[in-house]
């Protein structure tokens, strides 16, 4: 099963058109793996990243050097996972 | 008894498969449960169909889950199709609707996908297909329509999570709901539920041009949308495919409406803001009941609109 230990999700409210055109470039950047779970489309909406632990310190870098605000929504994606599935075997042990 | 099931849960698709049995034990004079043909792992494909009796009565589609990884989607399809089961006979309005129109509910549209994610890949949005000359597994199920297949916002890579595929309707998952729509011949409206960003869109994706009904499909997102805030104050915003999220080619809505369906539309459910995919299951209630009160609105408008 894959895991997803040290994941974070990054959320962004993206500022200006440039800053647009920086995001979206990431969209083809395939060596970070990342997971855009709201893609940049434009300034009105978020942009919700999922990085995996191996690109996090690239990322927000990257974030930096280019000037865009990020915030961390997601600490820990596979704590939130753990939970989930947790939470749902206690649910089926309550049905049997 | 339906009552045994928590709405308020995630559940697996074996749960959701044996609770669609109990729905029509319970209400045998309203719902069935149809099979519409297997998906690419060979399980069966099951929609609730929920009719007063007649035959090719105009019919109202509702799909959920065709993202694997947008688990309130199916979620909110329970509750829905037992909201609607329960309330025929004493909502007036919903009465009238089913006394005239059927409603096709598809509450696993990717069972392959929602199995995956409950097994190996929580995160996994496509199919589970193998892709020829790829290890890479999978097609994007909403970039796979007939619809301006192959254009804008729709990847050729395999391993890419908006792959879509070698051809048009390429995945069983899809064309076992073309062949059904297109069989049935009389369907009205056509919606389809994704989770999350708090969006109604309507046609198209494929393209930044205005459908030419563009004018009424947005009064009815606006009007549903408007009910839909009134209970929570969740936010929605309402357009068309390509301007409020981007061109997206291959869609099932931009699929529907080219192929007849007027009231074609696509929800993206509620997001707190701190979960995304992850929406807590306390949340499955509130977001399918804001949810209710908007596609009830869009069902009663293409009841009061026969075309």
């Amino acid at each position: 099963e894959r895991t997803f230990v040290g994941d974070q999700v990054l959320r962004i409210t993206l500022q200006s058109q440039e800053q647009l055109r920086v995001l979206q470039s990431l969209e083809h950047e395939e060596e970070w793996q990342l997971d855009f779970w709201l893609h940049p489309v434009s300034t009105d909406l978020p942009v919700d990243i999922r990085v995996p632990s191996s690109s996090l310190s690239t990322i927000k870098e990257f974030l930096l050097t280019h000037n865009i605000p990020f915030t961390v929504i997601i600490e820990n994606l596979q704590e939130l996972i753990d939970m989930e599935k947790t939470e749902m075997e206690e649910n089926q042990k309550k049905k049997q | 008894s339906t009552r045994s099931i928590n709405f308020g849960a995630y559940h697996t698709l074996e749960t959701i498969y044996s609770w669609m049995d109990t729905l029509v034990t319970q209400y045998p004079h309203l719902v069935t449960k149809q099979e519409i043909g297997k998906s690419y792992e060979n399980r069966p494909m099951y929609v609730l169909k929920f009719s007063t009796g007649g035959t090719n009565r105009p019919a109202i589609w509702i799909d959920t889950g065709i993202h694997s990884r947008e688990w309130v989607s199916p979620a909110t399809g329970l509750w829905t199709a037992n909201k609607i089961a329960s309330d025929f006979g004493s909502d007036a309005s919903l009465t009238s609707l089913l006394n005239t129109m059927d409603i096709y509910m598809l509450i696993l549209a990717n069972p392959d996908g929602y199995v995956y994610t409950h097994t190996n890949d929580r995160m996994w949005r496509k199919t589970r297909s193998l892709n020829s000359g790829s290890l890479c597994r999978g097609v994007d199920p909403n970039r796979n329509w007939d619809a301006g297949f192959g254009g804008p916002g729709a990847s050729t890579s395999p391993c890419s999570d908006s792959y879509h595929g070698p051809f048009a309707h390429s995945e069983i998952e899809v064309k076992n709901v073309v062949d059904l729509i297109k069989s049935h011949g009389n369907f009205k409206s056509f919606i389809s539920v994704h989770a999350y960003s708090q969006l109604l869109m309507y046609p198209y994706g494929y393209t930044c041009t205005d459908v030419a009904d563009k004018a009424e499909l947005d009064s009815i997102g606006r009007a549903a949308t408007q009910k839909l805030t009134s209970l929570y104050g969740t936010y929605y915003k309402v357009g068309n495919i390509c301007n409020i999220i981007y061109p997206a080619s291959g869609g099932s809505i931009d699929w529907s409406y080219d192929t007849g369906i007027k009231y074609s539309f696509a929800f993206e459910l509620r997001d707190t803001g701190y979960y995304g995919f992850l929406l807590p299951s306390n949340q499955i209630i509130p977001t399918a009941t804001e949810t209710w009160l908007a596609l009830k609105h869009i069902m009663e408008y293409v009841r009061d609109h026969p075309y």
